[in-house]
């Protein structure tokens, strides 16, 4: 019971850890990153954008926004959750995919709530805002289907996305109630089976922002590393789109390991709103889940 | 896809990237130039002797974007870049067949 | 409308602006490139070394006009821009579909 | 006639024109402009204040070329400018009616 909101913590809080430790590395390649860092393994800021010590970007912002939005509401509302995407973008965030901000500016322009389906829109933008859907719906399978598909095409509409969005919403919440790393796998070999590009077994290092190789990047350092850290470092070393396969690495293996295994001389670097505001938002969205019953 | 191009007065730059940055625009390219219209440039000291500087400084923003945002951009970049003054400045809308971003090969809007 | 873009001889910009206020042209934006093409450029001593200057400048003037001035500016720009030495630069024509006075909002040929 | 227009980060200025050259691109003009897009500006610091600066130096072509070259000519440069890092560029292709050698007053694509 209290488990479960310290788990949901968890996976927040590793998403939030997973884009601040990635940023540092993100567009660079394991070379530069080796030349540069040895390893990366501590907070440190910087990166492209030039970022402070424990400060997030897009992934972490838009799921908080999107919690934000479920929140106010007290349930799943799809207008709600646009119109904060639309607030975020407004009040200039450090960055902003390409393709989000095409489709936030869709729906100002239009009121639409998708975006016609495009070639394009295989990106990870979707993908790495699944850890408050997962819990807002966690007991609940139809429910996360339907709610992870309406979120995504507000900006993202294609079936490799909409695939990983279901696979990484799935192991997060399997991961929540306590399954086990077999039963983790087998979810991703569901995925493969579905679309044979995600297979990760012969894993050559791409790590882009296209979300066949973000999520082939995750699932290769989930299972050939025993903890969080380990996890994480791994995955942001590997450079390419390094603070959105940490913040996806970090919401799976943050349910998975739990809040005990969170580096403390992370959680303290972190930028302190965002931890208080992430670690409230998730315990509210576990009360707010079809799974508060068992609380 | 057109490409909207403003000669503005150069202190208003930062007005009209905030308006245009308001409705979601990724991004300008932008240019200094000089120009020459009803607007009088002012006199100058040079050497000794008054002249008359006739090019006055502007900057031009370029941007591309989806044809049917045309109407909305001129109208925000207007409001923000107006004084009433002469020499405000002028805005441009002409057509593009292709974009392309360099970085992912992306072409058509996609690219903008 | 169109726009009509001419690169020039720098030194060649006082003698062009003439003639287009003589055949009654309100404005113009003027920039300064560099220009590539089959004028070499000339080396330059720098630092010691002797170094070709690849890229020379140049003067672009960009107006826009209504269409049926083209043929006569041309022409106008053509006279006043050649000296016969390579490098005298080019005149391109382009569409521009709508144009705009910021300072009155006036539209089409009323704002230029 | 087409014209190409290239904004590229501006260390890619001598790969470019070197790629273009070697396609026969006889001449171009290039001028310096300042790119605003998801490419951050660095901070900077001035009088003991730290400042972003948000526009950020690109290199701009601009080359008229005959349609049948437009897309070798887009392969070839996105090819050379791109390094995959954000802020690579644009390559934007539109419509050119006429074109003058200034020189000679030859027209058409005999003028490029
Ligand atoms: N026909 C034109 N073609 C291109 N640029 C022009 C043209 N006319 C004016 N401009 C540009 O617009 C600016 C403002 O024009 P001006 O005539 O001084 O004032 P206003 O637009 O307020 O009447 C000029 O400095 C010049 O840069
Ligand atoms: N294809 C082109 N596209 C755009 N600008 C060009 C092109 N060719 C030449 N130019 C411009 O015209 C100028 C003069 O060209 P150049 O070949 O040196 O001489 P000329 O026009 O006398 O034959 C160049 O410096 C450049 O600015
Ligand atoms: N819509 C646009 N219109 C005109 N120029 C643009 C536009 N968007 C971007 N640019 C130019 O392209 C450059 C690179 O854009 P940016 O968004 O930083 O990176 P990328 O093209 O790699 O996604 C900008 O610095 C700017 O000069
Ligand atoms: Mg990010
Ligand atoms: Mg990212």
């Amino acid at each position: 019971a209290e488990r479960l909101i310290e788990r949901a913590r968890a996976c927040f809080l590793g998403l939030a850890l997973g884009d601040a430790l990635g940023a540092t590395t993100e567009f660079m390649t394991p070379v530069e990153i080796r030349m540069k860092f040895k390893v990366h393994r501590k907070i440190r800021g910087g990166g492209w954008l030039g970022l402070k010590p424990g400060q997030v970007t897009d992934d972490t912002e838009m799921s908080l926004a999107l919690a934000r939005a479920l929140l106010e509401q007290g349930g799943w509302n799809l207008q709600a959750v646009a119109e904060q995407f639309l607030a975020w973008m407004r009040a200039k965030p450090v960055d902003i995919g390409a393709t989000v901000r095409r489709g936030i500016n869709r729906y100002r322009r239009s009121g639409e709530l998708q975006t016609p389906y495009n070639d394009w829109d295989a990106g990870n933008g979707a993908v790495m805002r699944m850890a408050p859907v997962a819990i807002m719906t966690l007991g609940d399978d139809e429910a996360l289907v339907r709610c992870a598909l309406e979120q995504a095409r507000l900006t993202h509409n294609h079936p490799l996305s909409d695939a990983g969005c279901l696979c990484v919403g799935r192991m997060v919440q399997a991961a929540l109630l306590g399954a086990d790393r077999f039963r983790l796998h087998q979810l991703t070999r569901g995925l493969v089976a579905e679309h044979p590009n995600f297979r990760f077994n012969n894993y050559h290092g791409q790590a882009s922002g296209y979300v066949v190789e973000t999520l082939q990047t995750v699932f290769h350092y989930l299972f050939t590393t025993g903890s969080f850290e380990e996890c994480l470092i791994g995955v942001v070393n590997q450079g390419g789109d390094a603070d959105t396969t940490g913040a996806i690495a970090g919401m799976i293996a943050g349910a998975f390991y739990g809040l005990g295994a969170l580096p403390r001389a992370w959680l303290r670097r972190l930028d302190r709103k965002v931890r208080e505001e992430v670690e409230d938002a998730a315990e509210r969205l576990v009360r707010l889940s079809p799974a508060r019953e068992r609380l | 896809m057109k490409r909207i191009e403003c000669i503005i007065k150069p202190f208003k730059l930062d007005d009209v990237k905030g308006a245009l940055t308001n409705l979601g625009i990724s991004g300008m390219t932008v240019s200094e130039v000089r120009g020459f219209g009803r607007q009088k440039g002012h006199t100058e000291l040079y050497r000794g002797a008054e002249y008359q500087i006739d090019f006055i400084p502007k900057v031009k923003i370029d941007l591309v974007i989806p044809a049917d945002q045309v109407d909305e951009i001129i109208e925000a970049v207007q409001k923000e870049a107006c004084t009433g003054r002469i020499g405000d400045g002028k805005i441009f809308v002409s057509d593009i067949d292709q974009a392309m971003r360099i970085r992912t090969g992306e072409t058509g809007i996609d690219s903008l």
